[in-house]
């Protein structure tokens, strides 16, 4: 790797670990494979620091406006937002779904907690996603190890927390081993 | 080790510096 490595900039606010804004779009009509999703992965910005990731985030559209079938992702630098990398082979993610019109605020809230550390789980946290799709949107928060599950409680309670969202929401865990053989995708 | 944490209001104040832009 020749890419140069990102660092807080003078007088920044520095984060606990560098992260990568990746974007993805369906193509209509195109097989969904491992390949093709890995193909339709664009890297959008990598920040160290509070200041580099707003200098990021404010210039990408909000979620909730954009249209059709796309998804962003945000993971620690290194991880690629794949059930194969090496951070997530043995991990899993919790799923929210929401109703449209709450995807950009949930996805901020989200985001916020996770570049700050609010979750307290060392370094169990992979990434998160915002899948935008046409009936409800979907949030996915993803972590190395599904079958900890005081750590996957954890991140639930944390997530359920800064999330504010309706108590009967409905979150479900699930493994990617189980995401793989079901060749279920959002 | 220590971690970096941030609160969700300190990082809506970092928002409007002019190093975010």
């Amino acid at each position: 790797e020749s890419r140069p490595v990102v660092k807080p900039g003078k007088g920044e606010h520095p984060l606990q670990f560098n992260y990568c804004f990746w974007f993805s779009r369906r193509t209509p009509g195109k097989q969904t494979s491992s390949s093709s999703y890995d193909q339709n992965l664009k890297n959008i910005g990598t920040f160290a620091s509070v200041e580099q990731f707003f200098a990021n985030y404010s210039h990408i559209a909000r979620p909730g406006d954009l249209s059709g079938h796309s998804d962003y992702h945000l993971f620690k630098e290194g991880v690629r937002p794949m059930w194969e990398d090496d951070a997530n082979k043995n991990g899993g993610k919790w799923i929210v779904r929401l109703k449209k019109g709450l995807a950009s605020r949930c996805w901020e809230n989200l985001v916020f907690a996770m570049i700050g550390e609010q979750f307290m789980v060392g370094e169990e946290i992979c990434g998160a996603v915002i899948s935008i799709r046409y009936q409800e949107d979907i949030l996915s928060l993803w972590n190395r190890t599904a079958h900890d599950q005081q750590t996957t409680s954890r991140i639930r309670d944390t997530l359920k927390r800064i999330l504010n969202l309706p108590p009967n929401t409905i979150m479900e865990y699930k493994k990617h081993s189980e995401s793989l053989s079901d060749n279920s995708s959002f | 080790g220590t971690r970096i944490v941030y609160e969700r209001h300190f990082l809506m104040q970092c928002r409007n510096s002019p190093l975010a832009k």
